[in-house]
């Protein structure tokens, strides 16, 4: 814990000690060994503590009783400032079709996310379409099906068709048939696959989705700046939505994925059941970062 | 990082971003700094060059000092036990390794004891017919060690090599997860002795930290004889693997560079350690 490590440092104040900016330059240090060990991105970390230090060193700390206790919320307060404070909610399902389009990494959980973000819209009387638009990943679309099927949302696939065509015919399909919301599954792809990412661009192209949701791994490392910068700069997210979120990762990643887009996170998946979805909450997010 | 250069701090900060940046972390980035800074005081480098030479040897060293024989020796079947969270490339790796041992002349069976996810078994079949190994499966929903004792039964009598047994992704966090891996571990060893059986981690390339936990949670489940790294055919280093080789002592067996049946490779230190850095 962050405020032990501060009370090592700090107990030679209890009494005549004075708190001196030493103090706090050692205290930073442990605060940026805990942001690296989050798996904040290095860079990201650096600016941080820099900026942390500035206010870290101001009256209100040096005069402070419990400086250990000020710098945590210092920093604490200035993850939920960097997290974007608020929870932010999806694109509202009030078009015919709403299209929300997902994409990420290989395996980070955007099929899954497609299922979760359906039975969401259903559970409030809404009609959503499922689009299978991952032709590559062996049983992608098989995968989709049942999850479709298990809560009685309908899938759409195309056989002899590229994503961009299934999309497009899908959105067609939408708004013959009144569908409220459209929920393209895309196939994991490298942010560095000049092929994949224009196939991406193309399906934007068609489609023009309310939501571009980019879905990150929560326990993705140092990597998670390099492919958030690529999929905003080449797509133009508009929103990020975290996964596995369930496990014990400190999740920094949110961090940066934040800093480098300005995207909001807007979804926190929290399991492998198609209920296991919340929205991002920056507060409880930057309290799991800080360990 | 410029060449020519003296080992002083500015030297030393480039050399602690790059391995930060490689999801080395920060523990073992300390400890191999230190090391540094006294090896290269032994051998009197100050030169960046130098520097970096006796950089690169270390991590070598640490990446090497676990490493076991990987192919069997006669003793048949291997079972290799394939773990791991979810979505880190398990069922893409058993495909690429059913691939792998049948190219080197070995008999390849895999069981589908992920019974859960929605089409699982089917993503594996597809990898099977590729490979052209057999694949042991159950009912939908039936009990992953029940799988692995027929496959297990089916390996013995049949005399295969290697027997690669998928499993479902599980976070380490879930207790009652861990506990239907060690029983599918428990059930194999009644058809073969433990010996014989591999725990091998597949591990996501781009991830961080947490790796470390998911190694000691898995090893102190179903041991870990050895990981996987996958996904570094994108911009992750995988360096994390240096942290536990450090602090966990298991060693690297392949690496997986793609979604195709050939995108695998033996491990090689030499070549990750220059990859670390470029
Ligand atoms: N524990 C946990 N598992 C999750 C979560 N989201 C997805 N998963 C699991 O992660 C694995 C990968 O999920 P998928 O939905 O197939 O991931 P994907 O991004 O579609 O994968 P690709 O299409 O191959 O890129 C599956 O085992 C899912 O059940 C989550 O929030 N928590
Ligand atoms: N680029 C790349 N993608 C990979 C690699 N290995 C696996 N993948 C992809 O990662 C995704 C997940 O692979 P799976 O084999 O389904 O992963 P898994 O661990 O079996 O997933 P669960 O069973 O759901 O836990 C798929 O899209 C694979 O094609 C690799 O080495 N490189
Ligand atoms: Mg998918
Ligand atoms: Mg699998």
């Amino acid at each position: 814990e962050l405020i032990d490590k501060f009370d090592e440092i700090f107990k030679n104040l209890r009494g005549a000690g004075k708190l001196t900016e030493k103090n706090i330059k050692d205290a930073l240090k442990e605060v940026r060994r805990a942001l690296l060990e989050a798996d904040v991105n290095y860079k990201v970390v650096r600016d941080f503590i820099k900026h942390a230090e500035t206010e870290a060193v101001g009256e209100r700390v040096l005069k402070s009783i419990e400086p250990g206790q000020q710098i945590v919320k210092i920093v604490h307060d200035e993850l939920v400032r960097l997290l974007g404070e608020k929870m932010v909610p999806l694109a509202p399902i009030d078009k015919a079709p709403t299209v929300y389009v997902l994409c990420g990494l290989q395996g980070s959980g955007k099929t899954t996310l497609c299922g979760k973000l359906a039975l969401q819209a259903k559970r409030k009387n809404k009609k959503p379409l499922l689009v299978a638009a991952d032709i590559y990943r062996p049983a992608a679309i098989k995968q989709l099906m049942i999850l479709g099927d298990s809560i009685g949302v309908e899938v759409f696939h195309l056989d002899n068709a590229k994503p961009p065509e299934i999309c497009s015919q899908a959105k067609k399909y939408a708004e013959k048939n009144f569908i409220d919301l459209m929920i393209c599954d895309t196939a994991g792809r490298l942010h560095i696959d000049d092929e994949l990412m224009v196939e991406l661009e193309e399906i934007k192209a068609r489609v023009a989705p309310d939501e571009l949701i980019l879905v990150a791994d929560a326990m993705t490392g140092q990597d998670a700046v390099n492919l958030a910068e690529k999929f905003h700069q080449r797509l133009g997210l508009t929103g990020v939505a975290l996964s596995k979120l369930d496990g014990d990762a400190r999740g920094g990643a949110a961090i940066s994925i934040r800093a480098v887009t300005g995207c909001p996170i807007k979804l926190a998946s929290i399991g492998e059941k198609l209920s296991d979805l919340e929205p991002f909450h920056p507060d409880r997010m930057a309290s799991r970062i800080l360990g | 990082i410029v060449t020519g250069r003296k080992l002083d701090d500015d030297l030393i900060d480039e050399i602690e971003e790059s391995l930060l940046k490689a999801d080395i972390g920060v523990a073992a980035t300390d400890r191999i700094i230190e090391r540094l800074r006294q090896l290269a005081k032994e051998a009197k480098a100050t030169d960046s060059d130098t520097v970096f030479g006796i950089l690169k040897d270390e991590i070598k060293k640490i990446l090497e000092s676990n490493r076991k024989s990987l192919m069997g020796n006669g003793i048949r079947p291997h079972i290799w036990l394939i773990t791991g969270v979810n979505g880190t490339g398990k069922t893409t790796t058993v495909g690429k390794l059913a691939h792998y041992f049948k190219n080197n002349g070995k008999s390849v069976m895999i069981a589908a004891c992920d019974t859960f996810r929605a089409a699982a078994v089917e993503q594996l079949a597809i990898w099977a017919e590729r490979s052209g190994v057999v694949l042991v499966t159950a009912q939908s929903g039936a009990d992953p060690a029940s799988v692995a004792f027929d496959a297990a039964s089916s390996a013995v009598s049949k005399g295969i090599d290697y027997l690669l047994i998928d499993t479902a992704g599980r976070l380490h966090t879930k207790a009652n997860l861990m506990e239907e891996l060690k029983k599918i571990r428990r059930v194999t060893e009644k058809v073969v002795p433990s010996n014989q059986i591999f725990s091998k981690l597949i591990i996501d390339g781009t991830t961080g930290q947490n790796a470390l936990s998911q190694v000691k949670v898995f090893t102190d489940a179903v041991g870990c004889d050895g990981l996987i790294v996958t996904k570094l055919d994108g911009t992750a280093r995988g360096g994390i693997v240096v942290a536990i080789a450090q602090e966990l002592s298991v060693p690297v067996d392949f690496i997986g560079i793609g979604e195709s049946i050939d995108d695998l490779e033996a491990f090689n230190a030499d070549s990750f350690v220059e990859a670390l850095f470029e």
